[in-house]
């Protein structure tokens, strides 16, 4: 299922050859030819595949970029909607990859489209790899933003690709630099896995774990807020209402009233009964009256002695139906706010569809 | 309240989309067919790839998901 044709189509050689046919207008002529070059890498460092460009003649990849009616039968569709296709590999238009110039492309800002990111996927197909439904895969057929400068090839296009040319066979030459292990998407339903954050949303639940939510990556969620995220997230603070970000935001902690030792919050918790906010701080948590807009006095207070027999580190918490859960590792601790008493000690999949 | 049907622009986006990613093709044979339409059969195909609830209808996750940009290749082989 990882080949695009039923024929199975693929290069019969691994030296593969690329022309760049025309240009957009929205990068200059080095960060096209830098974003195709690093978009072709990334399938030649997990794979025997070479890449050789020529400029002219007929490449096995012919690279061009072009509007609506651009050649072939698949009109483009004018911007957002359809980015761009390729076709499987073979003779003629097998293997060359079109681009909608009705859409804006950048090379490193979060603007538009990246087209390193938008090639690399589109030379996935030119290499014989069909879409994915993990969501957290490159060849995932829905456009979601990552910083390229930290893009590591995720774990199943490693295996799509090499499913149909094998590994990278050359010696790694820095040996004691080995290359990142490819990033897999989390399975919600790993007995081991520690979630990061957990909340509701209209209604919603939701569970964060690294850039995804339960069922989707969180740019294709929060898009606007990812795009945001470069900068360290720990000791800031975004609003958002719905899926929008509130303006003014992101904002420091402190302008939460969290004292200034404080640069990172593992877990928070609006208790709809006193309408108090629950910051825990490592084995601490404070208390936030968001009717007084304010935070209480006497805290910071030990988590144990707010949640007896909480001994461990609080890595999320929300409520659901009246009662407090708050998880740790992989287990998830159900409280009663209005006892303080631990009812039960669940999976932290419990919640989750397994 | 009871959902509100999808909007006349919704449903061409969706016939749209289904033609062009998962090989819808236009009914043909008897009008009536006893089980699910080949386009309800379609929107089910379409959910399950993408991880959403299996309803066979245009509900406002599905169409939200055919809104997003993406590749134009087909999520099935043709």
């Amino acid at each position: 299922s990882r080949f695009t044709t039923f024929d199975n189509r693929k290069w019969q050689t691994n030296q593969v050859t690329y022309r760049i046919e025309n240009y957009t207008p929205d990068m200059t002529v080095a960060e096209v030819d830098n974003s195709i070059e690093r978009a072709l890498q990334v399938w030649a460092k997990v794979s025997p595949l070479r890449f050789t460009r020529i400029y002219s003649g007929i490449a096995d990849i012919m690279i061009s970029f072009g509007t609506r009616n651009h050649g072939d039968s698949y009109p483009f569709d004018g911007p957002d909607g359809t980015l761009a296709h390729a076709f499987s590999p073979g003779a003629d238009i097998g293997g060359d990859a079109h681009f909608d110039d009705d859409e804006s492309f950048s090379f490193s800002s979060t603007r538009g489209y990246n087209l390193f990111l938008v090639a690399a996927h589109e030379f996935g197909h030119s290499l014989g790899l069909s879409h994915s439904t993990d969501p957290g895969a490159l060849m995932y057929p829905v456009y979601s933003y990552t910083d390229p400068s930290t893009f590591s090839l995720p774990r199943d296009d490693v295996n799509g690709i090499q499913h149909i040319y094998g590994p990278n066979t050359d010696v790694n030459p820095k040996p004691d630099k080995p290359d990142p292990t490819p990033p897999s998407t989390p399975n919600a339903c790993d007995p081991t896995l520690v979630l990061d954050a957990v909340t509701t949303l209209r209604g919603e639940k939701m569970f964060f774990k690294g850039r995804y939510s339960k069922s989707c990556s969180l740019d294709q969620m929060f898009s606007d807020l990812c795009n945001t995220f470069s900068v360290p997230a720990d000791s800031q603070v975004w609003a958002l209402y719905g899926y929008d970000i509130v303006p003014g935001y992101p904002r420091n902690l402190k302008s939460l009233g969290l004292p200034s030792t404080v640069n990172k919050v593992d877990a928070a918790l609006y208790d709809e009964d006193s309408r108090k906010t629950l910051f825990f701080v490592d084995d601490n948590y404070y208390s936030y009256d968001e009717a007084m807009k304010r935070m209480d006095k006497g805290f910071p207070k030990r988590v144990d002695e707010g949640f007896p027999g909480m001994t461990s580190k609080v890595t999320a918490a929300f409520q659901v139906r009246g009662f407090t859960y708050l998880y740790s590792g992989s287990y998830m601790f159900e409280y009663s706010m209005r006892t303080r008493r631990q009812l039960r000690v669940l999976r932290n999949n419990y919640f989750l569809p397994c | 309240l009871p959902i509100s049907p999808p909007s006349e622009e919704d449903e061409a986006l969706a016939e749209t989309y289904l033609k062009r990613f998962f090989n819808l093709t236009e009914e043909t044979g008897p009008a009536f067919k006893r089980g699910p339409s080949q386009r309800s059969r379609k929107v089910s195909e379409m959910q399950r790839f993408f991880g959403l609830q299996v309803t066979g209808t245009l509900d406002a996750e599905t169409v939200t998901m055919m809104k997003k940009p993406r590749c134009g290749v087909p999520d099935v082989q043709l």
